[in-house]
């Protein structure tokens, strides 16, 4: 359980900046 | 009871409060028993046959009857005082990283009408680029349209031109007067032809 | 004074604990248990218990020193420390994860939705000036070919004007 929750709370932490990276690629790529 | 996972506090420790003190616990308690066995080989060693060691034994497991029952409550004390002042995150309190959340709120439904407004701009902007390829095209096309009937015009400039030069002014003009005195000419022969009839 | 920062109260309350669990333990408590080896030897005895109560002490300080130092608490304490009082003229309770991620992620990207919207705006409003330029261009080309277009027509009217009237006149020349 312990190791779920820390698993979950880095996955809150670190994966929007994840999904941003490729998000912001795509939304410039298709800019450029 | 339900238990609170601390998931915030985990987000921002990387380790869930609980486990912090879990493992500090069983630390402890590590280090009490070993000193514990410790002082039991020191005091065997030290009264060396004069006591038996299943009564020193005896005299551990009360010692250390005692000092667990009291570092559970001390413990547990710390504990709470450790989650509740230290190692816990205030509920009026929000991580930097999640500083966009207060910042951009926004519905599904609205989050969906926004996606659907960006494609539409998307489209639109394609319609506008095809638009003026075509208006483009077309500027190309009259280019060479406007070049053939500038030549034309040319042409008959130029027609106008030569006659000038041989001593048509304006040619029409003096289509006109050459007809006008052609007629005059066709009238003086007739006339010169009736005189010349009368006279046989 | 300002209030002591996590890692004061932290190494307080263990600093805390450590001392009372030293109380609890007293001699006294320490002799009764091993009251048979005090008989023998009262000396041996306080000095196996001040080394004891030392040794403990060492070992929960070098303990609390490593679990300090492995979860990097010092500096995570300071780092919590600032973000409470940046926070603390807030009353009302802070958004958390609601447990639905794509709904927590649209706040991520709701910022770069809006710049990329704003962009697609300020193109597409670039790419229509041209167009209504490029669209300008074309009317004034069409105009002006249908201009030409008149003006030619007149010419040739013109002289087909004349030449018919050429024709008129070395029709009169000819013999009847």
């Amino acid at each position: 359980f312990d190791e779920l929750i820390v698993e979950t709370a880095t996955r809150r932490k670190q994966w929007p900046k994840k999904i941003l990276v490729h998000a912001i690629q795509a939304m410039k790529a298709e800019q450029e | 009871m339900s238990v609170d996972p601390m998931a915030y506090e985990a987000q921002f420790f990387g380790f869930t409060p609980q486990t912090c003190m879990l493992r500090i616990y069983i630390a402890f308690q590590d280090y009490l028993f070993e000193v514990l066995q410790v002082v039991e080989g020191v005091m065997l060693k030290k009264l060396d046959g004069k006591i038996n060691p299943s009564q020193i034994r005896k005299c551990t497991e009360k010692f250390l009857l005692f000092m667990k029952e009291h570092f559970d409550k001390l413990f547990t004390k710390m504990e709470e005082m450790l989650l509740q002042l230290v190692l816990n995150i205030p509920k009026n309190v929000l991580l930097p990283e999640d500083r966009v959340q207060e910042q951009y709120r926004c519905s599904e439904e609205e989050f969906r009408a926004l996606q659907e407004e960006v494609r539409q701009l998307q489209e639109q902007y394609r319609a506008e680029v095809a638009t003026e390829q075509a208006l483009l095209a077309e500027l190309e096309e009259q280019k060479i349209v406007k070049a053939e009937l500038e030549k034309t015009l040319q042409c008959f400039d130029e027609l106008e031109n030569i006659c000038r030069q041989h001593g048509i002014g304006n040619f029409k003009e003096s289509l006109a007067l050459l007809t006008q005195s052609s007629k005059k000419l066709q009238e003086v022969l007739k006339d010169v032809e009736e005189k010349s009839k009368k006279m046989k | 004074a300002a209030a002591p920062g996590r890692a004061q109260v932290f190494s307080t309350v263990v600093d805390t604990f450590l001392q009372k669990l030293v109380t609890a333990a007293s001699y006294q408590r320490f002799v009764s248990c091993y009251r048979c080896v005090y008989k023998l030897q009262p000396q041996l005895t306080r000095s196996i218990y001040d080394q004891f109560i030392s040794q403990l002490q060492a070992c929960v300080k070098e303990e609390i020193q490593e679990v300090k130092n492995e979860g990097n608490l010092e500096e995570l304490f300071s780092s919590l420390d600032k973000i409470v009082e940046e926070a603390k003229d807030r009353e009302e309770p802070a958004w958390r994860p609601s447990g639905i991620p794509e709904q927590d992620v649209r706040s991520d990207l709701l910022p770069y939705l809006l710049q990329h919207r704003a962009h697609l705006r300020r193109a597409l409003r670039d790419r229509e000036q041209r167009s209504s330029a490029a669209a300008e261009a074309v009317l004034a080309g069409r105009d002006r070919i249908a201009e030409l277009q008149q003006l030619i027509q007149a010419r040739q009217q013109a002289w087909q004007a004349s030449s018919k009237e050429q024709r008129e006149l070395i029709m009169t020349f000819q013999e009847p």
